[in-house]
């Protein structure tokens, strides 16, 4: 942590806790957040203006591409990912659950969030047929709580996205310290269970300090 | 990098010059993944008349700044000129790296400095 003053003011300016210690290794950025920072970044408009149609100025805490409000984008990575067994046991017949952790401490109580959406990627595309995914808040020792979230999943291929806010998140409520979340995927028809490779939570949020508060969607 | 400035007194009229912030020269380059730098740009120049006149783009304009550089060139002890300030100013976007590491893309307004005026 910074020592008070000009540092500290420095950083908090910058919407950080403390000096950031440097790039980690095995993270790549993954490609939704270069896309938003292109299509964000008016320097970058203006060396290759075909990516920004001529006077489409952007909105200031905007995102256009997610049609929210906000200042703020962050990819969190899921915690769990580490400690998850390579394919957790099952009831017999049952495909696996899976608990997933976003750690959200970075994140201010000023912040309002304006998309929290979840997306998962599987080792394989799995059979046809379709699956059925469900979330559920998970607290830490226990089991899952209520299913908050229903969503068919025609396909694994792609990535399977499910927005939170609304649902596994209420709306209004600031961030919490950490999600956890129980995800179950369950097959429309008897086949194998599939295997989650990677989640990860995109999270908008919008500083009302810094930009004015929620604009409520237009008409 | 910065257009160098003339002399001591800054030379010509309020305008914007050139400056590039390099993230890399402020030590930011470790976490801040893109972008490497950007084009800030600063105010510098004088603002006497008629410089302090010229207003941003429409004709010119009496007010607060013109008065002070009339009031300069009358008695010059009386007040100084007025500043040379940037007049509008424009954000930038930044992708980095946070503690949690997490992927940030942060707005940042009033970061470019796009047009000087007096005031």
């Amino acid at each position: 942590p910074a020592s008070p003053g000009p540092a500290a003011a420095l950083l908090q300016a910058l919407g950080l806790r403390e000096a950031p210690r440097g790039a980690p290794t095995l993270r790549p950025v993954p490609p939704v957040m270069w896309h938003l920072f292109r299509r964000r970044d008016p320097q970058e408009a203006r060396v290759s203006p075909r990516r920004t149609p001529p006077g489409a100025a952007l909105r200031p805490c905007h995102v256009e591409e997610l049609g929210v409000a906000g200042n703020i984008v962050r990819h969190v990575l899921d915690r769990g990912a580490s400690s998850r067994p390579p394919q957790p046991a099952s009831a017999a017949g049952q495909c696996p659950e899976w608990t997933v952790v976003f750690d959200l401490s970075a994140v201010e109580a000023a912040e309002r969030p304006s998309r929290a959406r979840l997306e998962l990627r599987f080792a394989a595309a799995g059979p046809a047929g379709g699956w059925e995914l469900s979330v559920a808040r998970a607290a830490e020792g226990a089991g899952p709580g209520p299913v908050l979230l229903r969503q068919a999943v025609p396909a694994l291929g792609t990535p399977v996205r499910a927005e939170l806010l609304g649902t596994a998140w209420a709306r209004n409520a600031s961030a919490p310290r950490s999600l956890r979340l129980s995800l179950a995927l369950r097959p429309q028809v008897p086949a194998t269970c599939a295997r989650l490779a990677e989640a990860s939570l995109l999270l908008v949020t919008l500083d009302p300090r810094l930009c004015h508060p929620l604009a409520r969607p237009r008409r | 990098e910065a257009e160098p400035a003339v002399g001591s007194v800054p030379g010509g009229a309020c305008r914007a010059r050139r400056l590039y912030v390099s993230f890399r020269e402020v030590g930011w380059h470790r976490w801040v993944i893109a972008p490497r730098g950007f084009l800030a740009n600063y105010c510098q120049g004088q603002c006497a008349l008629p410089a302090a006149l010229s207003g941003s783009g429409g004709p010119p304009a009496l007010n607060h700044a013109v008065l002070r550089a009339l009031m300069h060139a009358a008695a010059p002890g009386a007040a100084g000129l007025p500043c040379c300030v940037p007049a509008r100013l424009s954000p930038i976007s930044v992708l980095f790296f946070d503690n949690s590491d997490n992927v940030v893309l942060r707005h940042y307004e009033d970061m470019v400095v796009d047009e000087c005026g007096c005031r």
